[in-house]
Order: C-alpha cells, then structure tokens, then sequence
C-alpha cells in the first residue's frame, strides 16, 4: 500500500530566503507556504518513496490557523521515481 | 511566522488534501 510514514510524513518547506528576505524588510507579501509530504509508494514497481511539494497552504497567519485552505493546491513530485528505494524509507514505529 | 513549523491545523489540511487527490493513500 502507500502510506505516510513517520514524523517528518508533512513538513514545512522553508521559503526561498531571497523571498523571505524582502517580506522581513517591508518590501515584499509574505512567502507562501507549502508542504513536503513522504510518501512511501509500497504500490509503485518497484517499491519507492516519493516526495511531494503540496500547496500553497492559505487562510493561516501569524495568529495560528485551524481553517486552513487548499483551494488552489497542486501536488508536485519532487524526485524521481525510484530515486529512494522503499529501504529508506522513514522509519514507522509500527515497523518494530 | 514563515519559518515556524506547519500548524496542526495546516498539517491536518495537508493530510485531507492528500487524500482526497490520492484516496488509496494510508495513513
């Protein structure tokens, strides 16, 4: 099956610093935010795990966020496939 | 706040949108 795995299954991606760089003067929107999603590909042949880009993530700010918004979301792979081998793949307490 | 980690909120939101694109996905 595919699965997310482990702790680190959806992570922030940091901004690009240029981008953060002009937001953190005044000069520029805040960077938008997005996500990198491991999913481990159990059904891929052969087996693999794969990174994903997911976003952008709106509708949040600096005072938290519980209504959290993918309208305009798209899901990007970010490697190739089979460039990790399900062997590397993040470990699962499960696993034991 | 553009470097803190992804809220639950935003993690959950992330998670459901996932799935909705790829329901074969577990979890």
């Amino acid at each position: 099956v595919d699965f997310l795995s482990g702790t680190s299954a959806v992570e922030l991606i940091e901004p690009p610093k240029d981008v953060a760089q002009r937001f953190l003067n005044g000069d520029g929107p805040a960077p938008p935010r997005f996500a990198r999603v491991t999913l481990v590909r159990g059904s891929a042949d052969p087996p693999d795990v794969m990174e994903y880009k997911v976003g952008p993530i709106l509708g949040c700010g600096t005072a938290g966020c519980d209504t959290a918004s993918l309208e305009t979301a798209t899901i990007e792979p970010m490697l190739a496939p089979g460039a990790v081998p399900f062997q590397k793949r993040p470990y699962e307490l499960s696993d034991v | 706040w553009i470097f803190d980690s992804l809220s639950p909120g935003e993690t959950k939101a992330v998670v459901d949108f996932v799935k909705l694109k790829m329901p074969a996905v577990e979890t």
